[in-house]
């Protein structure tokens, strides 16, 4: 898949 | 979660402080753009709006608040309290060419056609250009305040650290992130001169002074 639905960093 | 990040992050996180303390401590916010200012409260307000959908953790969310709210703390401090520092005629970067570019691209590219989806990729691409009035503004004066150089620093050395974090996590993790890493160049990529200078006259001692 690309790239997140979910993003994790700042 | 792993040094290279960790290390942007608190460099982030000591950018903003720095900055409040030169306001704090001169009493002014003479040298700062104002216009940057109020793009990274754009950036903050639009990346962090998943702070309501989603929980990464406890230090994600703190974070995310403190972005949020020191960057609207910041643009009160210089459009409210020491508004008669802040000084207009030399921030004079046309914001509607970075937003307007920036809005059409996180429509055409990102990760999923959804609200939320497409702010994130904005935020990103607008952040990569938010300190091109800063920079503008440094460059018609021609000189800035050495604590103003150390805010730049932090802020510049900020994203070049994610870098080497993004370069950990594919080796890692294999994690990807296109847009991210794209925007995360250019960013850094702007801060090129300024590194060079601030390594060259600054560290060294002396003011910070562009060549005529």
């Amino acid at each position: 898949k690309n790239g997140k639905a979910h993003h994790d960093e700042l | 979660m792993n040094i290279f990040r960790l290390t942007a992050d608190l460099m982030h996180l000591a950018s903003i402080f720095i900055l409040l303390l030169k306001i704090q401590k001169t009493r002014s916010c003479a040298g700062i753009s104002f216009k940057s200012q109020l793009l990274y409260a754009l950036v903050f307000i639009t990346r962090y709006i998943d702070l309501f959908f989603y929980w990464v953790s406890l230090y994600n969310t703190l974070m995310k608040i403190f972005f949020i709210g020191s960057s609207l703390y910041i643009v009160y401090l210089m459009q409210v309290k020491f508004r008669a520092t802040n000084d207009p005629v030399l921030d004079t970067f046309r914001i509607e060419y970075l937003l307007a570019p920036c809005a059409l691209l996180a429509l055409v590219a990102n990760y999923a056609f959804t609200a939320q989806e497409i702010l994130w990729a904005f935020s990103v691409y607008l952040e990569a250009g938010a300190i091109l009035p800063q920079l503008f503004m440094l460059q018609r004066r021609g000189e800035a305040e050495t604590i103003t150089t150390h805010y730049l620093f932090a802020l510049g050395a900020y994203r070049g650290l994610y870098l080497l974090n993004w370069i950990y996590r594919y080796w890692a993790e294999g994690y990807v992130d296109w847009i991210a890493w794209i925007a995360g160049l250019v960013q850094t990529g702007l801060y090129t001169d300024f590194f060079y200078i601030y390594y060259t006259k600054v560290l060294k001692g002396q003011k910070f002074e562009l060549p005529a």
